[in-house]
């Protein structure tokens, strides 16, 4: 409501964030100018260089940490850091409104102070903001921190606004009036017309030395500052350069001889540029916001493997070592099984199958051609057996071996085998037989033979009985004869004397 | 034995009371 006219409604001032694509990303520089001491930081490439750190990293706010800057700078690897937000010097509670890294960690619900901010879009935010924009979900604030005081608005002193804005508590007033009055050390953040973002620091005591914040505004708006805010000053006031204090902070030590740097809240810090993933997805090293992918990953985010499953086949994996084969499959995309002789794992292991045999090219099983058997086919089929796997069974006779891939009876194939040679001189002579008698066909059969061989059988006991009964009738019908023998010169002599003969049988004569 | 502790000694509060702001919130209307 008590704004200048000027700014129409709008509470807060953006600025696009340089993007310098150069390897450098921040320069420092130490100012001693009349009785101040300090450094101004101009960091390139804000979104991707600045973080907001909760106190000894992620988780420290909310256990109410207070870290020395050093200390949680050494969390980030942060080549700059300063301490940015206020916080409860008691208690250590951190204040106000804190993104870091993109994660909320702290919503104040709209406090009225300034802030500093960066969206995700890399829009620099300077000024007031409501919940509802802290919380913006479109385009969300990936760093925000408060400040008190809003010293620059579009390049003038905003002082006066900022005290009527940040403090509509009268008996406050006077409170925010000598804070913003008296020399102290400072802290400060603001950005150029170029986008980039200026850290600033003074040292001081409170009282004592140092700067107020009108001085620092002007200061600022010198050297080009378009918008700025004020952060926490006096004792946390710290700079840390290259994981070093290096500054004069203003607390004293316990022994009260020596100054010592303040435990503090939340830090500003510059680092090298994030990556996209920031872990390159566990497959990769940030360099300089790059993901240098290990082998086998893709860039730019490291998520996906050079090799697309795709391109492996139904035989390949992809892997981050490339096709990766399955046992029995080679080449580039796994589309080749293995040469003959060869199986498993990247066709690595040698067959040992003989005899003709192939090879599994998976695990290296012998497939034997018909005759052979054995792990290796280095058996031939046992006598009896024959064809593949030797199954089945010659029906040749038992003298006579089989042929062990065919199964036909043969005599000769075995000649080379020494303890069947006798067997198979037999065969031989047993199968020249069989031949021979296929040859010689009878004109009879057999049973011919035998009608015949039976009639002559009859007639033969036929006959013979015949006479048996004959000579038994004759020997029953008169005496038996007998006989004499008589030379045969008598027989032949003279005629005319045929009584001195005694004419015997004509049986005789016979004789 | 070493390590020194700051004292918080140079407080520069914006407040009374708190070192921090704990006042009015802005809404969108």
């Amino acid at each position: 409501d008590c704004q200048p006219l000027i700014y129409g409604n709008l509470t807060h001032e953006t600025w696009p964030a340089s993007t310098h694509p150069g390897v450098s990303f921040v320069k420092s520089k130490a100012f001693l100018y009349k009785n101040w001491s300090g450094h101004i930081t101009e960091v390139y490439d804000p979104l991707r260089t600045v973080s907001v750190l909760e106190p000894g990293g992620p988780g420290g706010c909310k256990e109410f940490r207070r870290e020395l800057v050093e200390t949680t700078a050494k969390t980030r690897k942060c080549v700059i850091a300063q301490n940015c937000g206020f916080f409860n010097t008691h208690t250590g509670q951190c204040l106000g409104n804190i993104v870091s890294d993109g994660r909320q960690v702290k919503n104040s619900g709209g406090v009225q102070n300034a802030q500093f901010g960066i969206r995700e879009d890399g829009t620099l935010v300077f000024g007031y903001l409501s919940e509802e924009e802290v919380l913006d979900r479109i385009n969300p604030f990936v760093q925000l921190v408060s400040g008190v005081v809003w010293l620059l608005r579009s390049g003038k002193v905003y002082i006066e606004e900022s005290i009527r804005a940040e403090c509509e508590k009268t008996q406050e007033t006077g409170n925010l009036q000598r804070f913003v009055d008296v020399i102290s050390a400072r802290t400060a953040v603001g950005h150029d017309t170029e986008g980039r973002l200026i850290l600033f620091h003074v040292d001081g005591k409170t009282d004592t030395r140092g700067m107020n914040l009108w001085e620092v505004a002007e200061l600022l708006k010198e050297h080009g500052v378009i918008n700025a805010i004020n952060l926490d000053g006096g004792g946390s006031s710290t700079y840390v350069l290259n994981g070093s204090l290096a500054n004069f902070p203003s607390d004293e030590c316990e022994d009260k001889s020596w100054y010592c740097p303040r435990a503090v809240s939340t830090v500003l810090c510059v680092h090298e540029r994030l990556c996209q993933p920031e872990d390159c997805s566990q497959h990769g090293t940030c360099v300089n916001g790059q993901c240098e992918c290990q082998p086998g990953w893709a860039a730019p985010t490291c998520a996906n493997l050079t090799c697309q499953p795709s391109a492996c086949g139904e035989h390949g994996l992809c892997t981050s070592d490339g096709c990766v084969c399955d046992a029995g499959w080679r080449g580039v995309n796994c589309s080749q099984e293995c040469t003959a002789g060869f199986y498993g794992d990247e066709c690595k292991k040698t067959c040992t199958c003989v005899n003709g045999g192939s090879c599994d090219p998976v695990r290296g099983r012998c497939t034997c051609r018909a005759g052979f058997h054995g792990d290796s086919c280095e058996q031939e089929c046992p006598l009896g057996f024959y064809g593949l796997h030797c199954l089945q069974e010659c029906q040749c006779s038992d003298l006579c071996p089989c042929d062990p891939v065919s199964g036909s009876c043969n005599a000769t194939f075995r000649s080379e085998r020494n303890t069947s040679l006798h067997r198979a001189g037999h065969c031989l002579a047993i199968q020249m037989w069989k031949e021979w008698r296929e040859q010689e066909k009878p004109y009879l059969s057999e049973q011919s033979w035998v009608v015949i061989t039976a009639t002559l059988a009859a007639v033969l006991l036929t006959s013979l009985i015949g006479n048996l009964i004959q000579v038994c009738g004759k020997c029953k019908g008169r005496p038996q004869q007998e006989y004499s023998y008589v030379p045969l010169k008598e027989v032949n002599g003279p005629r005319d004397s045929p009584n001195r003969s005694t004419m015997q049988p004509a049986k005789a004569l016979f004789q | 034995k070493h390590v020194r502790h700051s004292m918080d000694d140079d407080l520069l509060l914006p407040y009374a009371g708190t070192h921090g702001p704990s006042h009015s919130h802005r809404h969108v209307r």
